[in-house]
């Protein structure tokens, strides 16, 4: 019962605390206070002392959260500790540069098959992962009980491929496609848009 | 001298009002209140009311932020109201993904030109856009004044395409490559890792 906004947040943590990380290397000694976290994220210090404590006390008074074992704390909550398995619907440019990109497979989430309709590409291999028919999509995700679509297929396609992955039993779809799909709501649904990146970037240009 | 952070949420709430536009339609006379803000964004509302504050009075005490308003004056401040000129460097799987969706256009970013080494693709197109040569790129930012550079070449040349974008003047780099860039303090950066997106799903998944 925890709200989904709080569970954003605990993202946001997660990435501030691996920056650190990256810059101060993995030292166990290391704390870091709220409202440092406040000054590096923006969310205000009560506030996320109130999130973390929906799971438990990490901090100590006057010291602040040990750095490591809040990273570790924050993965368990977030499953970012475990192993997803993924499909990707769509072999096409964005369906390709996925299954390539190490940081997937880095972070835990193993594409397990490529679907497509094109006759072209099915039977082929992008690295060591092939292309199956979409057709057998539903089939592909109850067999081996995939956790996750990605969706990377043109708009006017796109429901209809969602809806084989609900069929099949998915638990949750990062959709690429620009459109509200209408998914049950035991369905998880996260909708990409890289143009939202370049939103911090303008404000300072608008400066210049 | 407005802190990152500040700019950070206002990207947040202009989605989150973008969103309510896209639900309740662009009627003038909805207003929200910074307490709904705030339960929409996680954000909470004192924090919202004196982030907004930095711009101007935009609301109206005991009836709120009329959104429609609002949401103009966030893009004005973020600059999303106006044309940014962009290139594409890397006409690989993500690149030619990239130049084709339309989300980019629509938002007023627009590519100018796609850079790579490989002679198999200079000269070519992607829609309407050509493909030049990488040794032109300094120059090409430099006479059409480009604005924003995407990188989208394999990591070990993702610096040295960096330095040229550089040297030709661009003002901001938006960085998919897996790696930290060395850059002059007056260009701003943006890392994108795509692996985020997921973060937020699979915490729903554990419960399940
Ligand atoms: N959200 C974003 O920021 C963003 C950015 C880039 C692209 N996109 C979107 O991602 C999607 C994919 O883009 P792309 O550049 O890879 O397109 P693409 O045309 O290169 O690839 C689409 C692939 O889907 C396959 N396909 C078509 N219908 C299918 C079906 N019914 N079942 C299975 N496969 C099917 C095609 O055969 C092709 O291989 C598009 O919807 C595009 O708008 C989104
Ligand atoms: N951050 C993320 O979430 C994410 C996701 C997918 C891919 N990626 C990254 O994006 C990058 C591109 O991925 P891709 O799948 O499009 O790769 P790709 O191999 O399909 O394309 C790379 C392109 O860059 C060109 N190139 C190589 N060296 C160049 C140079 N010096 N100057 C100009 N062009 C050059 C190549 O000719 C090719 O066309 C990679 O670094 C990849 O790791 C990141």
């Amino acid at each position: 019962n925890i709200p989904t906004v709080t569970i954003n947040r605990l993202c946001i943590y997660h990435r501030c605390l691996e920056k650190i990380i990256e810059v101060e290397g993995k030292e166990e000694s290391i704390f870091i206070s709220s409202s440092k976290i406040a000054a590096l994220t923006g969310i205000n210090s009560a506030q996320i002392r109130k999130d973390l404590a929906y799971f438990g006390e990490f901090g100590k008074r006057g010291i602040g959260y040990p750095v490591i074992n809040l990273v570790k704390e924050l993965e368990n909550i977030l499953g970012l500790d475990r192993k997803w398995s993924v499909i990707i619907a769509g072999a096409g440019n964005l369906g390709k540069a996925l299954v390539r990109y190490k940081g997937f497979q880095k972070r835990g989430f193993l594409i397990k098959g490529i679907f497509d309709k094109d006759p072209l590409k099915i039977g082929k291999k992008i690295g060591h992962i092939s292309i199956y028919d979409v057709k057998e999509l539903e089939k592909f995700i109850r067999d081996k009980n995939i956790d996750i679509g990605v969706l990377v297929v043109p708009a006017e396609f796109a429901q209809e491929v969602a809806d084989k992955m609900v069929a099949g039993g998915i638990k949750a779809i990062l959709n690429f496609a620009p459109l509200r799909l209408t998914l049950p709501p035991e369905v998880k649904i996260h909708n990409v848009d890289l143009s939202f990146e370049f939103e911090g970037l303008t404000y300072y240009l608008n400066l210049c």
